[in-house]
């Protein structure tokens, strides 16, 4: 028998100070959701997905709602979600006007041969299996329209946002 | 970007990453998160890992599947992760962080970014950070 674990991060950034207290309340809530769920009787997908929609909801969070800007100020979504017994995985990229792309991930898993659906295709898919198409205002914060204005480059964003050495010559891409 | 790896009791191990993406990025540009090998990569018979940080490079390194291919040749969790993260970097000049759980509960962090939030819950206890080391 295992010990079980939850874990989850909140991603690896230049945290500001003003978000650091933000950030950690929201990880710890959202490590005792998936730990709830899994000493309820959860499988550890549920876990999981438990830990990553409680991320998703929290609008600190670059993902769901508080997920930041794309250069023409709309947000796009990406996810996945992988099942270690079976490697059955699932995944959405680009999506849009949802509040949890992590259980649209899980849908595409459990209902679909497929591993990945992207774009509109994943938001049609989304609405035929019952997840609701939310106000794509609802997912946008003060702080990532501020964000936007500020690195207005994508190059920028890369090397203020994560690096912490000398400025790269090029990014190879973008 | 936010993740989560989990083990239950049998050792069924889990992972799931979920992000907004990066600000200004260009409409289309997917990143490394539902990339399988990149974002995540669960396999009970090592383990589950969560990455986040510069998706260009994650996908370019492979890291979720590095960081588990290493942890199968018997390293340590948190060891794995940096060896991961140490490739990315001097390969590809590339910053970010994991977290992972091997099938027997060991569990990692590690970044290489200026700071990275983390929580995880064993035995009923919660552990957490934001700073490195």
């Amino acid at each position: 028998m295992v010990e079980p674990v939850v874990v989850v991060h909140g991603g690896a950034w230049a945290v500001p100070e003003e978000l650091w207290d933000e950030s950690l309340q929201g990880v710890k809530a959202a490590a005792r959701r998936g730990y709830g769920v899994l000493t309820a009787g959860g499988s550890s997908v549920d876990a999981a997905e438990a830990s990553v929609v409680c991320l998703e909801d929290n609008p600190v969070f670059d993902a769901g709602t508080g997920s930041v800007l794309t250069f023409d100020e709309q947000v796009e979504m990406d996810a996945i979600i992988i099942d270690g017994t079976t490697m059955e995985a699932g995944a959405v990229g680009a999506i849009r006007n949802v509040l949890n792309p992590v259980k649209v991930a899980r849908l595409v898993m459990e209902k679909t041969d497929h591993i990945m659906l992207v774009g509109d295709g994943a938001n049609k898919f989304a609405a035929a299996h019952g997840v609701q198409e939310v106000d794509p205002e609802v997912l946008i914060t003060s702080l990532a329209r501020q964000t936007l204005a500020k690195y207005k480059k994508y190059t920028s964003t890369v090397y203020h946002l994560f690096n912490k050495t000398e400025k790269p010559e090029t990014s190879g891409h973008e | 970007t936010v993740g989560c790896v989990v083990v239950d009791r049998e050792g069924h191990t889990s992972c799931a990453t979920s992000t907004g993406g990066i600000t200004a990025k260009m409409p289309g540009r997917v990143g490394d998160t539902p990339i399988v090998g990149a974002g995540g990569f669960a396999d009970d018979q090592v383990g589950a890992v969560s990455t986040t940080g510069h998706g260009e490079a994650i996908m370019k390194a492979c890291l979720a599947r590095h960081i588990t291919s290493v942890m199968g040749t018997g390293e340590s969790v948190k060891s794995s992760i940096q060896n991961g993260l140490a490739h990315m970097e001097s390969r590809i000049k590339g910053f970010g962080g994991a977290i992972a759980v091997s099938c027997k509960g060991e569990v990692g962090t590690h970044f290489s970014t200026p700071r990275m939030t983390w929580a995880y819950i064993q035995a009923g206890k919660l552990h957490y950070g934001i700073h490195p080391n």
